[in-house]
């Protein structure tokens, strides 16, 4: 058990706060077209650090806030927690649990924290490199991109296999 | 460095070419260094062929053999450095049913050390889940999320 | 020229507009002239909005809005200007089934004046057409191509 | 009625001759991954004379020949035939029916004809560029591509409006 528990609020199509929890296994996330599905997925990432925009389907970072609908204002903020089962030891902080929170606000600033710790992205950065869960992990793929892998130049396969080395 | 590399790559490698077999029934990959005289500097290429087709190009390849090809090599990569979770956003879109059924099958082989998120419009994927979430989008472009059975799902 | 292509323009802009609302059931889309004062050298941008939503960006769609939305575009080119025969292949992968089932509703309203060949893994899809042809692998990497009715290939 | 029937051989996955007859209405190609569905899309998309071998899946023209299996030998050469029915006179061509073939030899030579007498390329280019068959044609959308007409650049998109007017 690694992946607990996911809570998005403000976040895409999500301004109300949303929880998933998450079982051993496997969990599929089902529904119609343009339902939110992917945005799960983005709200993954994006709480794990990712610094570029385009990997989220988004034109600039502040498009991650809920843009409102035809009665609803758009959001304040954007922010997503996710929570981490430790016990194992897997992430090198001497906590059973551990909840990494990401929050953007429409002002352009940007919080991060652990377990409620203000920290700065480098820290989130840090954390996650160890768990292969940094930049460019293979951990994630997006719609439409699965067989990237294939399309890759060879420097860039490489890359793939030294992170996971 | 050089030797961790090496051996990384040649257990990597192995694990795409079992995969790779297991998924296609038959057949032949591996991974190949284009410079191995240059070790960690070398770019590393796929060489795939399907049971009973001769060596071509990964160009000529179909987009279910593609999308086979890709997950054989993620799974490689998972065998040999487990990662936490692994997030799959609809990598089954290519896929026919036989291949749908391998695909959901390896995931379940490797839910011993990796925590699977799949997002997915494929029943037979849904069947191998433990947990299945429901999204649907509301008024106001607001999506809500629900706990979901198999059994409240119907069949098409 | 140039009020041939502002005509051809509007007229198609118009047919994308109707097509897209029609499958979206609501929200609205037209094209765009980049720079409408150069005519003819102006650019095309494309505005969509699914309903309930606020007007974004393109890249913000999901994968079945996108194919939903190109769909909608090529079937308003074709009511305006029909080209003969129009071969699509998996058009239909990120489709879920509502879409999938307009996409089939719309192509048969469309088959009075072009010809339609669709690749296809998808049930409804194939329940469209009035022709089936079953592709297989032989041995060699040799294909052979079999003649079917609906009735041939089982429910999954 | 327009498209009539297609005759394969030798390229790609047919190394034996291969016949489909094409009703009016829609016409669907079913199958497993990699049977060769997209390969018949692929001869129909090089009769008409596409001559990037890149929007057949091919690194070079010469791979569209039939590569031989484990037993069988590879092609001396790839044709494809294709027939249109006419009687509409949608072809600026004096026939009630026109058959027009491509062939590829092993040598690189490549021969077209157009019901049955040699003629060049700017040929078929000609006769299916009125009929919006010719390159850049929306008629025919490829695997994994159909929101590619979302992401043109604002004068490729422009192009395609262009070639509708
Ligand atoms: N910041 C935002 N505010 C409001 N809506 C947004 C925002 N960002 C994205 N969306 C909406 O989210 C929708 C896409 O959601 P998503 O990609 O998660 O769909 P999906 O369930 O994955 O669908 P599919 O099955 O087609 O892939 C789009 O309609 C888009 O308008
Ligand atoms: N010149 C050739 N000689 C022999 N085999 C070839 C040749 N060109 C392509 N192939 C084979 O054709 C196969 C792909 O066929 P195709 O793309 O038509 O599959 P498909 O039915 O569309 O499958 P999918 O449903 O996965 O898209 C590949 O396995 C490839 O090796
Ligand atoms: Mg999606
Ligand atoms: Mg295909």
């Amino acid at each position: 058990m690694y992946l607990k528990r996911l809570e998005i609020q403000g976040f895409k199509t999500f301004p109300s706060r949303t929880v998933l929890e998450f079982g051993p296994g496997i969990t599929a996330i089902i529904g119609p077209n343009g339902s939110g599905k992917s945005n799960v997925a983005d709200a993954i990432r994006w709480v794990l650090g990712e610094q570029s925009p385009r990997l989220m389907r988004l034109r600039r970072m502040e498009d991650a806030l809920y843009a409102g609908g035809s009665r609803r204002p758009p959001s304040g903020f954007a922010e997503v927690t996710i929570w981490l089962d430790n016990t194992g030891g897997w992430l090198p902080l001497a906590f059973s649990e551990v909840a990494v929170t990401r929050r953007l606000h429409r002002s352009g600033d940007t919080d991060y924290l652990i377990n409620r710790q203000r920290v700065r992205l480098r820290d989130v950065n840090e954390l996650f490199l160890k768990a292969r869960l940094g930049q460019n992990s293979y951990a994630i793929m997006g719609q439409g991109l699965v067989d990237q892998v294939l399309s890759l130049r060879p420097e860039e396969r490489r890359a793939l296999i030294e992170e996971a080395a | 460095v050089q030797t961790q590399f090496r051996d990384a790559f040649n257990r990597i490698s192995a694990g795409f070419a079992e995969a790779f077999t297991r998924f296609f029934g038959g057949g032949a990959a591996q991974l190949v260094l284009t410079a191995p005289e240059r070790g960690i500097e070398s770019g590393i290429e796929i060489s795939a062929r399907p049971p009973g087709k001769r060596q071509q190009s990964l160009a000529l390849l179909s987009g279910g053999e593609r999308s086979m090809t890709a997950v054989a090599l993620l799974f490689a990569l998972l065998q040999f450095n487990p990662a936490p979770f692994c997030v799959l956003d609809e990598v089954d879109a290519a896929m026919d049913e036989a291949n749908v059924t391998r695909f959901g099958q390896a995931l379940s082989d490797l839910t011993g050390q990796t925590q699977f998120v799949v997002v997915t419009h494929n029943r037979v994927t849904m069947e191998a889940a433990g947990t299945l979430y429901g999204v649907s989008m509301g008024k106001d472009g607001a999506s809500s999320v629900l706990s979901l059975r198999l059994a409240d799902i119907p069949e098409t």
